[in-house]
């Protein structure tokens, strides 16, 4: 698992440290595009708006971190089962590798992962999929949400979509008559012309 | 069951109800939980036709019939509801249509809870508890959202009666889009620019009476109305409001930190940020309402694609099912684990919000950017995320996603607001970013920096390490 430059990159610790720095280097990014503003004359609101479009993507990468982080520690914290903690860090390395993966260049510009490592993170997130397809539905199961609150035909708990799709089907109130009474007034006189 | 569903319940390494307890803060909770669900499905009161197949009115006429029962056997509950967390989950399940009372119940009373003088709050908060009055947050303009200091609803201090005057100078200052004001609400706190001695010292709420509590008219110099079909929240009287040199009393101002004396002299609060704190109060109830959000449409895709059959992995063999595609997978569990990273996140936020509320009411207001920057934050990204996962997760649902019946046109319908209110989400992250690099600044200078923002101290050598 380790990759060239030596590191484990689905060690939780590791992952929440990439985070740390890439959002650290954006928000460093963003703060030198207003300083750099200020510099050339504008005021404190004027460079603000020039660097809008960093500011938010800083912004983004420090939320992002936020929730990491919070979820590697909840994990910590949590006394549960060990194969209950097992999918739970399956769950947890997905988010993180997966979003490193739609934001890879933000960690490739400064460096902070190669595009080797950027490559074999691609591929532990498609080697992660059928690991949480043994529990996928009972870990929605778990949300516990009852089919009246869920209100999906597709979800319901039972599985019997079908049958009961056609159910919502005949429900429908243009199924209340087989000839419907627009019949008469659009569709006669069309066809009868 | 479903075989197939069934047989990925028998595959599964974990036990559900495990992890059930501890999304639901343990066994107790989830025992509650349960039963307040009984306890509403087994009411035929909550009972009606499906919303796909009501008229506008008449979904607003059976969100507002839901939501008085729901209020009229609440107390019946006992234990049930011991907390507001307990009576959001009530009204949820009771008026799953659209509560017409949510912001009676949520910003409405928050706002006199936090920012009414005692007496003030002695007077409006039994009558707000007994539903006497029915009130609403109206703050969002016509033509201002977001950035609250360019609203130009006008509240002038006339010394000389000891009362507000209350305006909308222009179109573009006609309240638009609270929730249940249009044909609801009696009351609402009307945040408005205060004039005091001729001169503007900023937004200012003030608890307005709108409506006559006899015959429900609007009172004279109010004008209000509802505005009209919208993408969702078909239920909901989003309204207007016009005001017309109405009158309220000086004590009507919410005064526990800013003050206009008899005489017209004004006192400014120690923050600014405190007039704001119901809505960081209810951007950490969306980061709550993200995950929830995410977790309803991964429920409905995943177990739909463990149903659904298609197509064929190898010529002549049968279908797979569609949970067997590693493309599928792939849309699907990065969003699941989504989920599950915004049930943990929501859940800090929501510790946090407590925290430095408590803070505040004792005086220290030392964390109020911090949770500012937090809320802001999260409330934008875990918005953002789930309205373009539960998108994903319709797609994945081939053609039956764009039915109705799915339910997925109404989870995206309503939950896609959150987007937009309590501050656009670009707007959000722009605030979080102004106070990020504040602390980058600070951290820099050697600054001790609070526990979200802790890591800017570092440099990134040291982060490395």
């Amino acid at each position: 698992r380790a990759t060239s430059a030596g590191r484990d990159l689905k060690d939780p610790r590791l992952l929440v440290a990439l985070y740390k720095e890439r959002a650290m280097r954006q928000i460093m990014f963003a703060s030198d595009k207003v300083e750099a503003a200020r510099s050339e004359g504008l005021d404190l609101v004027g460079a603000l708006n020039r660097a809008s479009v960093h500011l938010v993507r800083a912004a983004n990468a420090h939320s992002h971190l936020l929730v990491v982080e919070n979820f590697h520690e909840k994990l910590q914290e949590l006394k549960v089962s060990q194969k209950l903690k097992k999918t739970l860090l399956q769950l947890f390395q997905l988010y993180a590798l997966d979003g490193i993966t739609n934001c890879s260049g933000e960690f490739l510009e400064d460096g902070i992962l190669s595009g080797t490592e950027v490559k074999a993170i691609r591929q532990y997130v498609v080697e992660l999929l059928p690991l949480i397809r043994v529990n996928a539905v009972a870990l929605v199961d778990a949300f516990d949400f009852r089919d009246e609150v869920l209100d999906s035909v597709l979800g319901r708990y039972d599985g019997n979509v079908y049958e009961e799709l056609l159910k919502w089907a005949l429900s429908s109130p243009l199924n209340k008559t087989d000839v419907h009474p627009s019949y008469d007034k659009y569709l006669k006189p069309l066809l009868h012309r | 069951i479903n075989p197939d569903l069934q047989r990925e319940r028998d595959a599964a390494t974990i036990d559900p109800e495990e992890l059930t307890r501890i999304i639901f803060d343990g066994a107790k909770e989830l025992d509650k939980k349960r039963k307040l669900e009984d306890a509403v499905f087994n009411d035929p009161d909550y009972k009606s036709i499906p919303l796909n197949f009501m008229s506008r009115e008449e979904q607003y006429e059976e969100g507002i019939r839901r939501s008085a029962i729901a209020v009229t056997k609440k107390e019946a509950l006992g234990d049930l509801i011991e907390n507001h967390n307990d009576l959001i989950s009530y009204n949820t399940l009771a008026c799953g249509i659209g509560n017409a009372f949510f912001l009676h119940e949520s910003m409405f009373a928050d706002s006199i809870k936090r920012m009414a003088t005692d007496e003030l709050k002695q007077k409006m908060m039994p009558l707000q508890q007994k539903f006497e009055i029915i009130g609403t947050y109206a703050q969002t303009e016509m033509g201002h959202g977001t950035f609250l200091r360019g609203l130009e609803t006008t509240a002038h201090y006339d010394p000389n009666t000891q009362e507000f005057v209350l305006n909308s100078p222009t179109v573009t200052s006609t309240k638009w889009w609270p929730g249940a004001l249009g044909k609801t609400s009696t009351h609402a706190v009307v945040l408005a620019q205060l004039y005091t001695q001729g001169k503007c010292h900023g937004i200012h709420p003030f608890v307005v009476q709108l409506r006559s509590l006899e015959d429900h008219k609007s009172l004279p110099g109010i004008t209000l109305g509802d505005i009209g079909p919208k993408f969702g929240y078909g239920a909901n009287d989003n309204g207007f409001l016009r005001l017309n040199n109405h009158r309220i009393p000086r004590e009507n101002m919410l005064m526990k930190y800013s003050q206009v004396a008899p005489d017209g002299t004004y006192t400014k609060p120690p923050k600014a940020e405190l007039t704001y704190g119901t809505m960081t109060f209810i951007r950490s109830m969306i980061v709550r309402a993200s995950a929830f959000g995410l977790a309803r449409g991964t429920t409905i895709a995943i177990r739909y694609s463990a149903v659904r059959r298609q197509s064929e992995m190898r010529p002549g063999e049968p279908e797979p099912q569609v949970l067997s595609y590693p493309t599928q997978q792939y849309k699907l569990f990065p969003l699941l684990a989504t989920a599950y990273a915004f049930f943990f996140v929501q859940k800090k936020m929501v510790e946090t919000y407590s925290v430095v509320n408590q803070q505040i009411n004792d005086g220290d207001y030392t964390r109020i950017q911090e949770l500012h920057g937090l809320s802001s934050g999260l409330k934008a990204f875990t918005s953002w995320a789930t309205n373009v996962g539960l998108e994903i997760c319709r797609m994945s649902c081939g053609g039956h996603g764009y039915s109705m019946s799915s339910g997925f046109p109404k989870l995206y319908v309503d939950f896609t607001p959150n987007c937009t209110y309590e501050g656009e989400n670009t707007v959000l992250l722009l605030q979080t970013a102004r106070f990020l690099v504040k602390s980058l600044k600070e951290g820099k200078r050697g600054a001790k920096l609070p526990g979200t923002v802790a890591y800017l101290s570092s440099n990134v050598t040291e982060l490395r390490a």
